[in-house]
């Protein structure tokens, strides 16, 4: 119905606005339903300006930084609507170490509602994370689970 | 509800019984190209229903079956069970424990149980509705999908709202 | 022909003049997230005679002239200069070294020269034509690109063929 | 012409054969004109079989797998009509340690003819290059170029 589609629609939109600024560590962005259509038709417009630039098209916007805003996205969605468990395939691969620590902080916060489960080939995620499972083809072709230390994968 | 298990046999390149257990918490899944992580994300999307073949990287549902290597022979059927914790009777079974089971034949024909009771594929997709797990739901990010994301038409972005909505 | 150096100023993210320098073997460009590694690309194809302004990741061309900062003003223009070692005369010109150099202008104004003399947009095209660089080349990979390579389609595919063909 | 475009063509596909198998340490792959289709407009197939592994469709290669198999090519292209310069925009954001050493070690083949610039955010990428630039924005908003040596980068 179109006043539940809106009221949703407004929480996620206020989540990712804080969320963008603590991804961001400041900035500003906003969600805008596309404007003279049908609510349940309309488009969604992202506008992001990050900590100390000018508003400009998101598309000018850095692979990092346009990985961050959607990931502020999906967090407000979270926020709204969190799922039982989450499944991460390598999205911290265009991240810097720095937006990486960002990431995984925030995501503490949605550890008492949501398992997440996360793919990954960047260190900072590893060490971040409770339990690492490596998965191997020791046997060409064939994959193989191993539970994981942190001390095994480092090495 | 939380993800107790996969266990995996004869699902692309999971030719031997796999058992993954989860606990709460990240857990992080690491390995080598082509090792078989995002085999992972498929066999749960797989198991919660999806028929996409498409977005299980195949071009038909048998290419999930594991077909062999230079040294082993090719799987007649592939299978995997999703055991779930369900005391907050998320899912509406009155079970505390509830298992998902999908099977596909090199026939194309394709089996489905929950906890042991064969059912359509339908009863799956329903069990899931309105839990915020499912395959239309955003719960699963696949690799790639959060670059394109941005990159797409306002009208394509709308998707994950209507899931969320 | 060899890329000795190229001068940016006022080009996206650059607002102060910039030169970057380059020598044989590999340069590797680093740095956080944002701060410009990517408009570099972009400025490079940009001097080479880059028309489509989605592939530089704008709107309009205007979107390549620095737009400012909560603490600076917008420039009126982006200019660039990229600095080439010709001795093997790979470019039509019977120089040692050429000089290409593009400018936009607030009002879309765009103004190019080689070696200080201005020509049209046509004659930088056709000056790199055939050395294998150039705006359709397969010698800039942007970010992304080589994901979307191996899922285009296969006629998608043949253009990086035609570039070298 | 069309003589010119499939003696261009012939020599690119032999060149990936090799560069696939080194590349990928073995297996097998091929590039294919599409068939019953004028050869000035034939879309272009594309086999690829890692080692140990048996031939299925490329759309079932992993993530690294796939952009390994793309740098096969592009490599391929190179020994064909080699560019003066090339610029690389992060293509080892999804490839693992052994893979990035294996592009980097391939890659070496090509400097006598090429100058190669890589914007990357791999370490190991880093070490393997001759020179390294870093981009700062010091001044939010304003990028800066440093000229950096592998001290300061592992700092
Ligand atoms: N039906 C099948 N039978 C056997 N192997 C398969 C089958 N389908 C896919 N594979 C293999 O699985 C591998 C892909 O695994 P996956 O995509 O999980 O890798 P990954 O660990 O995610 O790697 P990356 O880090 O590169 O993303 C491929 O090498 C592919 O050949
Ligand atoms: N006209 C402009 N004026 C000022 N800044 C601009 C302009 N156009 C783009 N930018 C800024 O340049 C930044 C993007 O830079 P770039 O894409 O080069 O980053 P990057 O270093 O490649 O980052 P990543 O590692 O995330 O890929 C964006 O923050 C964007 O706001
Ligand atoms: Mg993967
Ligand atoms: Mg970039």
């Amino acid at each position: 119905s179109r006043e539940l589609f809106v009221k949703t629609f407004e929480e996620i939109r206020s989540s990712f606005q804080e969320m963008f600024r603590r991804l961001f560590g400041g900035g500003r962005a906003d969600i805008v339903l596309q404007e003279g259509v049908d609510v349940l038709e309309a488009g969604i417009e992202i506008f992001a300006k990050p900590p100390g630039k000018e508003n400009r098209s998101i598309s000018l916007l850095s692979g990092g930084e346009k990985v961050m805003t959607t990931i502020s996205l999906l967090f407000a969605v979270f926020k709204t609507k969190p799922s039982p468990f989450c499944i991460l395939d390598e999205i911290d691969a265009a991240l810097d170490e720095a937006n990486v620590d960002r990431f995984m902080a925030v995501l503490q916060e949605f550890l008492s509602f949501t398992q997440f489960i996360i793919i990954s080939h960047n260190r900072r995620t590893m060490t971040m994370s409770d339990e690492i499972y490596g998965v191997t083809m020791e046997e060409k072709g064939v994959s193989k689970v191993l539970t994981m230390s942190l001390d095994t994968v480092s090495a | 509800m939380k993800l107790k298990k996969i266990d995996i046999r004869g699902f692309k390149s999971f030719a031997d019984k796999t058992r993954l257990t989860f606990h709460d918490g990240i857990t992080c899944i690491v390995g080598p190209n082509g090792c078989g992580k995002s085999n992972i994300v498929d066999v749960t999307k797989w198991i919660l229903g999806e028929q996409s073949v498409k977005s299980l990287r195949g071009k038909e549902m048998t290419d999930v079956i594991f077909n062999g290597t230079t040294t082993r022979k090719a799987h007649g059927y592939a299978e995997a069970t999703m055991t779930l914790d369900n005391e907050d009777r998320l899912l509406n079974i009155d079970m505390d424990e509830v298992q998902v089971t999908r099977r596909v034949h090199r026939t194309g024909e394709g089996e489905y149980f929950i906890n042991q009771q064969p059912v359509r594929l339908k009863d799956i997709k329903e069990l899931f509705m309105d839990t915020g797990v499912g395959t239309k739901s955003y719960s699963v990010m696949e690799q790639g999908q959060i670059e394109v994301f941005i990159n797409s038409s306002s009208k394509d972005r709308r998707k994950l709202f209507e899931e969320a909505a």
